[in-house]
């Protein structure tokens, strides 16, 4: 499973 | 937050920079891609749509979406406004609507969940891959660039390009891995690949850049 924790990059 | 990301978000931001000091400087816009700009406006706008509710995320990231949210509709403004008599439609003429329905098909095909939010994010990333295309193919059709705007390129493209060893950090290092902006940063920064060749080959060594 991928993990993305939100989208905190720019 | 690793050494990679912010020289990445430092090189989107000074690419701007020299975007605007080239406009100012020559007082003109000339091999600028307008197409470019407009999809650059569209890939902020739908991204960073989250300013509005993720305040508590950081102050860093909420003020350098507004800037490059501003910045970008600043330059449209100036385009079409007080340097449009270098605005040349004859050489900035790429099918800009199949980057964006393309764009569009893969957004709904693989966003990370069926909301407008996580939809429009997917959209925006795989927009940005391709958003530089019109630029690089005015850039081909005119065969030349002047040096500020090579640097211009040259950092935008660089933002992306940091991208990379940062994900690969973040996954070793943090087990965070962002499979749709991993693909698509990878496809953008190849994209960039001829162009970096030839500013290196060109322009670090003090030469034009034209295009063999």
């Amino acid at each position: 499973e991928h993990v993305v924790r939100g989208h905190d990059e720019l | 937050m690793n050494l990679f990301r912010i020289l990445g978000d430092l090189s989107h931001l000074v690419s701007i920079f020299i975007l605007l000091q080239k406009m100012r400087s020559t007082r003109s816009c000339a091999g600028i891609s307008l197409r470019t700009q407009i999809l650059y406006l569209m890939v902020y706008c739908t991204r960073y749509l989250d300013i509005f509710w993720t305040f508590n995320a950081s102050l860093y990231n909420s003020s350098m979406k507004l800037v490059f949210i501003l910045s970008t509709a600043y330059t449209i403004y100036l385009m079409r406004t007080v340097y449009k008599t270098a605005l040349d439609p004859q050489i900035d003429t790429f099918a800009t609507y199949y980057l964006v329905g393309g764009a569009g098909l893969l957004a709904v095909l693989f966003p990370y969940k069926y909301t407008v939010y996580e939809v429009l994010w997917s959209f925006s990333i795989w927009l940005e891959s391709v958003a530089i295309l019109p630029q690089l193919f005015m850039l081909q059709r005119t065969g030349e660039a002047e040096t500020i705007t090579t640097h211009y390129l040259f950092a935008l493209g660089a933002y992306r390009a940091l991208y990379i060893p940062n994900w690969l950090y973040r996954w070793f290092l943090e087990g965070h891995f962002d499979p749709i902006a991993t693909v698509a940063g990878i496809i953008q920064t190849l994209l960039y690949s001829d162009f970096f060749y030839i500013y290196y080959t060109k322009v670090l060594k003090g030469k034009k850049f034209e295009l063999p």
